[in-house]
């Protein structure tokens, strides 16, 4: 299951 | 975190931190592009939204941190600082950036993963930095002699970027960690607009002559 991009890189 | 994205976040560092000493060293900011310098601090301004409400780590805070203030004190830097705002050559740096900020803003608008606020400005973030560059470029092509600290921030902000992008492929083929295909696409613009800088750059550096880009 792929996880969702939550914007955790700057 | 891995390698790609830690070397991708210590060389956009490293950019800003090579502007800054230059700017504040030698208290010249003669080559560099104030509009480019504007557009980013847009960008981190549009994209740290959530700074204070979604943490995600210490290293992510105090990083969001420095670039947001970097950012903007070099814009405060070349537009107020009564030594360096004298080697800003005005005349040259005329890219109309509302040109690039207002298309941007309409594209998020309409093309993003999520219509909320956050999201829409954070879209936005991530095509205006994919442009940003632009007005720099053009006034490098203008200015003729280039010198060493622009030609290494200006390489700095373009290999960030290209780290990055082995970053998500990296994250993609390790943890199933996809980014969405607008961040793949405005990092993947964003890298192109650097190709022939890069080329010159590299150029200059292995024939060990000034570095001149083509008119």
């Amino acid at each position: 299951e792929e996880e969702e991009d939550h914007h955790d890189e700057l | 975190m891995n390698i790609f994205r830690l070397s991708g976040d210590m060389t956009h560092l490293m950019s800003v931190i090579v502007l800054l000493l230059k700017i504040h060293t030698i208290k010249s900011c003669a080559g560099i592009s104030l509009k480019t310098q504007e557009l980013y601090a847009l960008v981190f301004a549009t994209r740290y939204l959530d700074i204070f409400t979604d943490f995600v780590s210490v290293y992510n805070t105090i990083m969001k941190l420095i670039f947001l203030a970097t950012s903007f004190s070099i814009v405060w830097y070349m537009r107020h600082h009564k030594i360096v705002r004298r080697s800003y050559d005005k005349e040259q740096d005329t890219f109309r950036h509302l040109f690039l900020i207002l298309p941007c803003l309409i594209l998020a608008l309409v093309v993003n993963e999520k219509f909320t606020f956050k999201e829409v400005m954070w879209t936005f973030s991530l095509y205006v930095e994919a442009v940003a560059i632009l007005p720099q470029l053009v006034l490098l092509q203008r200015t003729k002699n280039i010198d060493n600290l622009t030609g290494q921030y200006v390489f700095l902000l373009g290999a960030y970027r290209a780290l990055y992008i082995l970053n998500w492929i990296y994250r993609y083929l390790t943890e199933k960690h996809f980014v969405h295909w607008i961040t793949w696409i405005s990092g993947l613009v964003q890298t192109l607009l650097y190709a022939d800088f890069f080329y010159y750059y590299i150029n200059s550096w292995k024939n060990n002559v000034r570095l001149q880009l083509p008119a």
